[in-house]
Formats: structure tokens, C-alpha cells, sequence
């Protein structure tokens, strides 16, 4: 997947961490410090739909030239920039019942980001 | 983007950064709440000493791991309650267990809970105890004897008994009440119940919101 940086506008994964001090959480959750709450954002031009966010392939190369020589005939919906890969986010917190919960919530933390 | 431009994604209004920043941490708290089936941050009203703590955790990580729920719409996760002291006279020692009914409302079923006490025993001796689990009945508001164990230790430390399915599922409802009923004297004087790090406590591996997944979706 591609870091945004700078002023990019193509597809990338913006990072975003929010700490669990800074918001008052801290007393309730024991951990971990904070959540990396990353999300995708930018442009996902159509010669470059279906690009897995990832270095394309040749076959993909080819397939995004043919797009963008024809692109100005396709009709139909543009192309989004998505999460491609995420893992869950383990926390272990305080519930009000002062009881101690482990748990893993699954696809919280985006990995990568690429063109749908 | 700067103020006042446009979203290159949506079109709309672009937020000033502070504005931006704002919205993201509220979106992460109601993220993160969601998912853990809150309506609203928990406020701690017992918070739990830190020897405690440690102590909890260091048990928890020998429990043996249970297999992934194989629906991913519902979420695996180990609850650690620690004991409130109830009713208790010169024979008989009352442990109040609580779980959130935020997760009974959504849906919980405790897979397995183990009991962790604590016990300081003279060198040499064997004790027994009783232990009796004790759950509401629907008609009534007295507790009844669902079931009991006769437990034999003969060594100071810490000891786990796995609870059955009568002890499951009042967990499952939100409450248990296990009776400790020592058979003499020395092991009246045993268990060891306060103190920071030496708390008896339940540690239950759960399954939450499989029900409360599909209702809302």
C-alpha cells in the first residue's frame, strides 16, 4: 500500500493515531496506549481502478493502459479508494463492572488502501 | 485541503485541520464503542488495585486458549471478574461475581469460567472445602443450590477449578454467587479473600453479539 505524504491526491492510507490519554480513556483501557484509526483517502483515476494499492503487476500495466486509451468511451461509476488489508485491534479495558474484558475486534486498523 | 476549498473526495466544504481532527476522534471513540457493544464509556465506580492486576493477568495468560467462533459476526473475549465479598457468617464465606449486562443484552455465552482462590495453608495440613454454587430461581427471589464441589487441597497458592455448566450459565445471565463452606477450622482460616493481590476472581472466555450482530444488520 502507499503512505500519503505530502500533497499526494492519488489513493493512499492516511495515518491517524488517536491516544487513549489524549481523549480521557486511559483510565479505562489498560491496553494498548491508542488506536491507529488510519483511513484511505485521494483520487482513484480510471486507469488505475482495480489497482490493488500494491506495485501492479504487468498484466495490470497493460490492463490500465488499454483503460486509459479507451477510458474517454467507458460510461459507468468511478473508482474508490479502499481499505485492501486490516487487522484487528486487541484491547483489554475496565468494564463498568470494574470486571477485566481481553478481546480482539477484527478489521479495525487499515493496513492499505487501494483503488476498488 | 485548506479551508473554505472543496473535498477532492466528496465535494463538500473541506473542514479547517482542528475541525478535522475533532470529527476524526470522535469517529474512533463511536468506533471503538460500537464495537465493544457500549453505548457510552464505562465509568469506573470499584477500580481495581494494580497488584490485582497483575496478578489477573499473569493467570489469565495460563488459562488453555479457546477455538476462534467460527462466525465472525460474533467476538470472542475473556471477562476477569473479581469477587465482591457478600453474605458471609462464621461458616460460610458469600462471592458475588457481576458481568456488564450491556453483553447479556447483546447476547453472551460464557464458553468456559474457571474459579482462581488463593489459599495460606500450614505446612503439612490437607483441607477441604465446599463450594456451592448458588443461582436465582425464576419464581423467587431467594438464591438456590444448583450444584456443589467437594475440593481437597494440600498446598498454599493459587488454585483454579473449572466451573460447570450450572455456573456458566448464571454468568451468562450476569451473576454468580458461589458459597465457600470450609469443613474445619484450619480451613476456615485459609482462603484468602482480601487483600490487593490475593482477590478470588472468575475467569470466563465468552462469545458476545452474535444475536446482536444480525439484529441490526
Amino acid at each position: 500500500g502507499i503512505d500519503c505524504q505530502g500533497g499526494s491526491r492519488m489513493c493512499c492510507r492516511q495515518e491517524f493515531f488517536v491516544d487513549f490519554r489524549e481523549i480521557g480513556w486511559h483510565d479505562w483501557i489498560i491496553q494498548p496506549e491508542g488506536y491507529a484509526m488510519n483511513f484511505c483517502i485521494g483520487q482513484c483515476p480510471l486507469h488505475i481502478a482495480g489497482m490493488p494499492g500494491i506495485a501492479a503487476s504487468f498484466h495490470t500495466a497493460v490492463l490500465n493502459l488499454l483503460k486509459a486509451n479507451t477510458a474517454a468511451g467507458t460510461t459507468g461509476g468511478g473508482s474508490c479508494c479502499v481499505p485492501t488489508s486490516r487487522r484487528p485491534l486487541s484491547l483489554l479495558y475496565y468494564d463498568r463492572d470494574s470486571n477485566i474484558v481481553k478481546t480482539d475486534i477484527p478489521d479495525m486498523v487499515v493496513e492499505a488502501c487501494g483503488c476498488s | 485541503p485548506r479551508a473554505g476549498g472543496q473535498c477532492p473526495a466528496c465535494g463538500g466544504p473541506t473542514l479547517d485541520l482542528e475541525s478535522q481532527r475533532e470529527l476524526l476522534l470522535d469517529l474512533a471513540k463511536r468506533s471503538i464503542l460500537d464495537k465493544l457493544h457500549l453505548r457510552q464509556r464505562p465509568t469506573l465506580n470499584h477500580p481495581v488495585s494494580r497488584a490485582a492486576l497483575r496478578t489477573a493477568l499473569q493467570r489469565l495468560h495460563g488459562l488453555p486458549q479457546g477455538a476462534l467462533p467460527e462466525d465472525n459476526r460474533e467476538q470472542e473475549c475473556e471477562i476477569i471478574s473479581f469477587a465482591k465479598t457478600g453474605l458471609s457468617t462464621i461458616n460460610q464465606t458469600r462471592l458475588d461475581f457481576h458481568f456488564s449486562s450491556d453483553r447479556t443484552a447483546g447476547g453472551m455465552e460464557v464458553q468456559q469460567a474457571s474459579l482462581m482462590f488463593f489459599v495460606q495453608l500450614p505446612s503439612n495440613t490437607t483441607w477441604t472445602l465446599k463450594l456451592r454454587v448458588l443461582v436465582l430461581s425464576p419464581y423467587n427471589t431467594n438464591l438456590t443450590l444448583a450444584t456443589q464441589y467437594l475440593l481437597e487441597v494440600n498446598a498454599s497458592g493459587w488454585h483454579q477449578l473449572l466451573l460447570g455448566p450450572e455456573a456458566q450459565a448464571a454468568c451468562s445471565q450476569g451473576h454468580l454467587t458461589l458459597e465457600l463452606v470450609p469443613e474445619d477450622q484450619v480451613a476456615r482460616s485459609s482462603v484468602i479473600l482480601g487483600g490487593a493481590a490475593h482477590r478470588p476472581f472468575v475467569a470466563a472466555r465468552v462469545r458476545v453479539g452474535g444475536k446482536h450482530r444480525i439484529r441490526r444488520r
